[in-house]
C-alpha cells in the first residue's frame, strides 16, 4: 500500500459514491449510461471472485464488497427504481462491440489460463473500456451536468494515480503486472480528453458543453 | 502460497 494506491482507491470510492448520490438526490438518472454502469458491475463480479478464494485484508475485502454493492445499487437506480428518467435513446453504444473482443483478448493473452484468471483479466480489459458508453453518451448529447462531469473526473483521476501507484511498486517492490499496466494506460488515456475539458471549461459553467 | 497470481490490487 502506497500513497497513490490509497487515494487512487479514495477517488474510486468517490466517483462511485457521487453517482449514486447524485441520481438518488436529485431522483433521476438522466445523462447517464446505464450500459456504463451494467459494464461496471460484470467488471467488479468477475475480478471480485477471488473474495470467495483467498483473503488478502480487511480493507481489501470491505472495499471489493462496497465496490460491488455500490455497482449493483447503481444499476438498480437506474434501471428499476428510476427507469422512467432513463434516457435510452442516447445510451446508444453497441457494448458488444466491446465485450466480445475483450473476451477474446482475456483468453489469448492472460497469466493464467484457468477459469478464474481468465475473468479476473476479463476484468481489467473491461474496465479499461467500460467508461466509452458513458462518453458516447455525452459526445452525442453534447453536454453533461457538473455533477457527472466530477464523477468522471474522480474515475479517471483514480486510474491515473494507479499509474503512479504501478510506477511506485515496480521501483520500490520489483513488481509490475503487464495486464494491468497496459490495460491502465489505456483506461487513462480515453480520459485525457475529457480530462483537458474539465480543467478548461468544467469549472464553472454549467451545464457542460463538449 | 497461492496458486497461480495474486492480485493484491482492486
Amino acid at each position: 500500500m502506497n500513497v497513490f494506491r490509497l487515494t487512487g482507491d479514495l477517488s474510486h470510492l468517490a466517483a462511485i459514491i457521487i453517482l449514486l448520490l447524485k441520481i438518488w438526490k436529485s431522483r433521476s438518472c438522466a445523462g447517464i449510461s446505464g450500459k456504463s454502469q451494467i459494464l461496471f458491475a460484470i467488471v467488479f463480479t468477475t475480478r471480485y471472485l477471488d473474495l470467495l478464494t483467498s483473503f488478502i485484508s480487511l480493507y481489501n475485502t470491505c472495499m471489493k464488497v462496497i465496490y460491488i454493492g455500490c455497482a449493483y445499487a447503481t444499476v438498480y437506480l437506474i434501471y428499476a427504481k428510476f427507469r422512467a428518467t432513463y434516457d435510452g435513446n442516447h445510451d446508444s453504444f453497441r457494448v458488444e462491440f466491446l465485450v466480445v473482443p475483450v473476451g477474446g483478448l482475456s483468453v489469448l493473452i492472460n497469466h493464467d489460463f484457468s477459469p478464474l484468471e481468465i475473468l479476473w483479466t476479463f476484468s481489467i480489459y473491461l474496465e479499461s473500456v467500460a467508461i466509452l458508453p458513458q462518453l458516447f453518451m455525452i459526445s452525442k448529447t453534447g453536454e453533461a451536468e457538473t455533477i457527472t462531469t466530477h464523477y468522471l473526473f474522480c474515475l479517471g483521476l483514480y486510474r491515473a494515480l494507479y499509474l503512479f501507484n504501478w510506477i511506485w511498486r515496480f521501483y520500490f517492490e520489483g513488481f509490475f503486472d503487464m495486464i494491468a499496466i497496459v490495460a491502465g494506460v489505456v483506461q487513462t488515456v480515453l480520459y485525457c480528453d475529457f480530462f483537458y475539458l474539465y480543467v478548461t471549461k468544467g469549472w464553472f459553467s454549467r451545464p457542460y458543453r463538449l | 502460497a497461492d496458486e497461480g497470481t495474486s492480485h493484491d490490487e482492486l
